[in-house]
């Protein structure tokens, strides 16, 4: 099992309030 | 909706002028790419402020920075699962 959990790039979501790369979880 | 300007964002906490920035990015790129607009716009958010804003009143610079989004993105996929005709 790789490392699937990867989520770049940060995904903009209009109305949504933007957090940027710190929207990466431990 | 009225045009951003740079004292506008100067008002804004650091958080919060990205997000303004992103409101106004995302339908530009969502007019080029629709399906990919949201990603587009997250990795345009990592450039600077200062950049992003000469790219809201430049078309020219905004569609070429879309495109070198898209190239990004496609060789992300590329890397994580490679399966491709051509």
């Amino acid at each position: 099992s790789n490392g699937s959990s990867i989520t770049w790039p940060p995904e903009f979501h209009p109305g949504v309030p933007w957090k940027g790369l710190q929207n990466i979880d431990p | 909706q009225e045009p951003l300007t740079a004292s506008m964002l100067a008002a804004a906490p650091p958080q919060e002028q990205k997000q303004m920035l992103g409101e106004r990015i995302y339908p530009l790129v969502h007019r080029m790419h629709s399906a990919l607009a949201g990603k587009i716009t997250g990795m345009l958010l990592e450039i600077d402020n200062s950049e992003l804003l000469h790219m809201l009143e430049s078309p020219e610079s905004l569609h070429s920075k879309v495109e070198e989004a898209v190239a990004v993105l496609q060789a992300h996929h590329a890397k994580e699962g490679s399966h491709k005709s051509g």
